[in-house]
């Protein structure tokens, strides 16, 4: 079988500025992770590398780089899953960790559970071994303008963009900024 | 959000999905993507599928499940997330993309939104792209 891998860095708004950056990662990611299929390692592995060089990549939202919910916090979720075994682990609402991916598979390969959320996730990532990081190094400056911008209600002027041309205005006012 | 999906030389299948969620969102709020067949599905037997886009939509239709199934009837991964896709935008107005990998090696990056970043890797070539048609 020859291996084959791909990765994507998320359908929602991506500016002009931040084209070249975005479209530059999700290649990075992919020849990572096809290092790893090439050396025999397993589509596993593989999936779980190309999601932590994304969420190392502050282009992307998930790990450093997240969207900040209303009160300005990073909560993340995350999942993986093993098709020859149907074996999978998840987190969400997890904060403080640079890469829940990883927390997912641990929660996948030590827990008899298929997903832990909030206070209990980060209780397992502890117990875990998984390092803590500071709430503010999965923030950045796009994140933060991003929220800011979005506090007061139908102040997105960029929103078109994400959605294109021919989408209706009621359709973009119902759907306003829930692309996860 | 970001994912990926992958078939080793083994002929085993993987996926996995990872994201801030959504923009503002609600304190406590949980989207699609911890959740199995919605945020990610791989079985050997057919393929594996990661989403993006609006997570509400994408729990609404079972979105990576919902592919694997058409795959499960026989549809190649295109069709099945063009049609899932298509399913997801008229039934409950989702807007959002798939990459999806089947069972032979076969693979897709398909999106309802205007743009999405993918790559993948296939026989030691790279291939990507960003709007709609590439």
């Amino acid at each position: 079988m020859l291996p084959v891998i791909v990765v994507h860095g998320g359908a929602g708004l991506v500016g002009a500025e931040r084209l070249e950056g975005s479209c530059r990662g999700v290649q990075e990611a992919a020849l990572a992770a096809y290092r790893i299929l090439q050396q025999g390692g397993s589509a596993l592995d593989a999936v779980e590398e190309a999601v932590v060089k994304m969420e190392d990549n502050p282009m992307y939202n998930a790990g450093c780089g997240s969207v900040l919910n209303e009160l300005g916090e990073v909560e993340m979720d995350a999942i993986i899953m093993d098709g020859k075994t149907l074996a999978s682990g998840a987190v969400s609402a997890v904060r403080g960790i640079a890469n829940p991916i990883k927390l997912s598979r641990l929660v996948m390969e030590k827990t008899q559970h298929l997903c832990l959320t909030a206070e209990g996730a980060s209780r397992f990532a502890k117990a875990m071994g998984v390092p803590e990081v500071e709430e503010e190094s999965l923030k950045t400056d796009y994140s933060r303008k991003r929220w800011v911008e979005n506090l007061a209600p139908g102040s997105n002027p960029v929103e078109s963009q994400m959605y294109g041309k021919s989408v209706s205005v009621s359709f973009l006012n119902q759907n306003r900024g829930k692309m996860g | 959000t970001v994912g990926a999906v992958a078939i080793d030389s083994q002929g085993n299948v993987a996926s996995a999905t990872s994201t801030g969620g959504m923009l503002n969102k609600m304190a406590g709020r949980v989207g699609d993507t911890p959740c199995v067949g919605c945020g990610a599905y791989a079985d050997n037997l057919f393929g594996a599928a990661s989403p993006t886009g609006h997570g509400e939509a994408i729990m609404k239709v079972t979105l990576c499940r919902l592919i694997l199934f058409h795959m499960e009837q026989g549809m190649s991964p295109e069709k099945a997330a063009d049609t899932a896709l298509e399913y997801m935008k008229t039934r409950v107005q989702g807007i959002g993309g798939v990459i999806v990998v089947n069972s032979s090696g076969d693979w897709v990056a398909r999106f309802t939104s205007e743009k999405m970043p993918w790559a993948a890797v296939k026989n030691d070539q790279l291939h990507y792209g960003f709007y709609k048609g590439e």
